[in-house]
């Protein structure tokens, strides 16, 4: 009967059945909301990202905010030990979680983890790469698509250029790194299920 | 529940950090 919510940022994952569902989503909501504001204050440190109306400003973070958590947060996930360690400092091994109901959704994080981690990227290419993953979010209810791709350009350009002149002998990894984006949309459809799932049903 | 921002309170703590922030520049 217990109630699980077993996300990385949640301090309590596992909370005791006599807590109403609303009080859990509640102490989980208190322990996601930092890392949400987090993202903002990240959005808005990238160049051009203010310029955008603020409508197309929130469509972006509604859809990108999990994919640049996923991305800022994939150290937590270690695909050796195939262990997670949450915000809380416990660790779970794979097969706890795999008992707490954790399924597709967690091997699908293991592996972009995995695939992401072996890259090797330095924090500026990764802080550049989120905000890429972050204007390529979902255009759906974007007003302004043509500022939105112009400042895409813009961050894929100067992905591309930090990285192609730090590893001039090596022509794969760029494309390797943009090729993760489309797992991130899929991780983060998959993600939005699992969470809607809880609200509805928990 | 077509709309998962809304439905799981993204939107509004989105919306909150980004209009706080035009606050402080007012003040």
């Amino acid at each position: 009967g217990a109630k699980v919510l077993a996300c990385p940022l949640n301090a309590c994952p596992v909370a005791p059945a006599s807590r109403s569902s609303q009080e859990v989503w509640d102490s989980f909501s208190q322990c996601f909301t930092p890392a949400v504001r987090e993202v903002v204050e990240f959005a808005k440190s990238i160049p051009g990202f203010q310029s955008l109306s603020q409508h197309d400003q929130v469509m972006l973070l509604k859809s990108g905010t999990f994919q640049v958590l996923m991305v800022r947060f994939c150290s937590l996930f270690d695909a050796k030990e195939r262990a997670v360690t949450f915000l809380n400092g416990q660790t779970y091994s794979l097969a706890s979680l795999r008992a707490l109901g954790m399924g597709s959704l967690l091997d699908a994080m293991f592996d972009f983890s995995e695939k992401l981690g072996s890259m090797g990227l330095e924090p500026d290419e990764m802080a550049l790469f989120m905000a890429v993953v972050l204007v390529s979010a979902d255009r759906s209810g974007i007003v302004d698509v043509g500022a939105v791709e112009q400042l895409q350009e813009n961050l894929i350009k100067a992905l591309r250029s930090l990285i192609t002149s730090r590893r001039p002998d090596d022509s794969t990894l760029f494309p390797k790194l943009l090729l993760r984006l489309p797992d991130l949309r899929t991780l983060n459809n998959h993600h939005s299920d699992k969470l809607l799932a809880f609200r509805i049903d928990p | 529940f077509n709309d998962p921002a809304n439905n799981l309170g993204l939107e509004d703590i989105i919306r909150k950090a980004l209009m706080g922030n035009l606050e402080e520049r007012q003040e």
